[in-house]
């Protein structure tokens, strides 16, 4: 599903080079749950938002289900990322004036092929944040909410279109440990009853555990990758 | 040090109204490494800003080594806040036009006792910055760090007036294990070697077992505490 090769991102800072990601090949394939551990500012999110189309690579390639990703129009790619990848920032990014219905009805407003109804909308944007517990804060706007309660709108936006491809970045950090094993749960559903890839960046032991696979950065590159052990 | 009675804080959203604190007694002394844990929206964050000075119950008392908060004017407040309050909010609240640097440097240009030079202000804005791992990110700002290295921006900036009362909501929520590790032994040295008054809100076992007490919140009131348990 996902073949990067030789990824690296650069960024130029007056004399200074900071390589945010220095060459990562990884494989992904259809079904897979897989932990990205590394420390702080190893490149865990400077990857993810490669993988997830939300940016691009200094050098090196990027398929995404077989289609060469930086080959794809801006049009092509704005479908790609609403219909078939579902993200979780680590920053958030939740429109601070709209409720957090109106936030995670959004993706399903964007929507070209097969769109919905402004009522189904509502229904289907409701029944995700009740799965994230947040039945109860629906009309709060983001700064009405707690830390762990934004962190779960976030999540239940990143849902909402019930995407192939989940990328969530750090999705407990400010959540307590409950609240982190109810959110856990649904990604490990997600991907075995519904078959979704899921993606996590992790800083909890507790969740690469629960993946299949773990991926470990270091200055930008795979130092470790536990799928090799097996072949 | 910290003297709070019967704290409440309330919003109203139409007709619901929302019991984010609902009546907190909590008593702390100076030099106390203190824990507050809950689940996400139990009140944690809420309960920080009255303590730090940064909002006003709409109920019950607070005092401030000896003062009652309440009876400070602006000015006053200002000045509390600045030379005595460390505070590193859950969501950072850096200035994303400013380098790491300089944001660090901002408590002490607003400083009026002991005011110091501008080469004094950005020595000890380095000396901190480095002790929280980010001696080579100074002049970087926000947009061009990794979520970590803001959090440590963050944190670095409560510390630059060496505070005699730190605020720390959740200062590892976004850090691997080592990083997280570091930032908790910078905290228990303040506390242990500097006497500074510590209050942590923490998601994780590993910071709160570390601390000498720690305070549970749930659904807006303390349910448990383990001073308590000693008396
Ligand atoms: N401005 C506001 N208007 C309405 N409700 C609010 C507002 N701010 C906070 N709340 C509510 O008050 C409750 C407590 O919020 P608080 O931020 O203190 O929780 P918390 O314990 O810090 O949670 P977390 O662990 O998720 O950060 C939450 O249920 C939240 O929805
Ligand atoms: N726009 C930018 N300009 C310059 N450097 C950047 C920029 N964005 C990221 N970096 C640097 O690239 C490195 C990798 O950042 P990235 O956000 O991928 O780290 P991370 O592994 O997600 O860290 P964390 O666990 O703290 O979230 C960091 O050292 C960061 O300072
Ligand atoms: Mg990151
Ligand atoms: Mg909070």
């Amino acid at each position: 599903l996902v073949q990067a090769q030789a990824l690296t991102k650069t960024y130029r800072m007056g004399t200074e080079v900071v390589r945010a990601l220095d060459g990562v090949d990884l494989t992904i394939d259809k079904g897979e749950l897989i932990a990205i551990v590394g420390t702080s500012g190893s490149g865990k999110s400077t990857l993810m938002n490669l993988l997830g189309c939300l940016d691009t690579p200094s050098s090196g390639s990027y398929r995404l289900a077989g289609l060469p990703v930086d080959q794809l129009d801006d049009e092509q790619l704005a479908e790609v990322r609403n219909r078939h990848i579902g993200f979780v920032f680590q920053s958030f990014h939740l429109l601070p004036r709209q409720s957090a219905l109106d936030n995670v009805v959004l993706p399903l407003v964007y929507r070209r092929t097969d769109p919905l109804s402004p009522a189904e909308r509502k229904r289907r944007a409701r029944e995700v944040l009740e799965k994230v517990g947040l039945g109860d804060r629906m009309l709060h706007k983001p700064p009405e909410l707690s830390g762990g309660q934004r962190q779960r709108v976030a999540i239940a936006r990143a849902l909402v279109n019930d995407p192939a491809l989940l990328f969530a970045d750090e999705p407990t950090g400010n959540l307590d440990s409950k609240t982190s094993e109810e959110i856990l749960a649904l990604l490990v559903t997600l991907n075995r009853e519904h078959g979704r890839t899921v993606i996590v960046v992790t800083h909890e032991p507790d969740v690469a555990r629960r993946c299949d696979r773990t991926v470990q950065l270091k200055d930008g590159r795979v130092v470790h990758d536990t799928r090799a052990e097996r072949t």
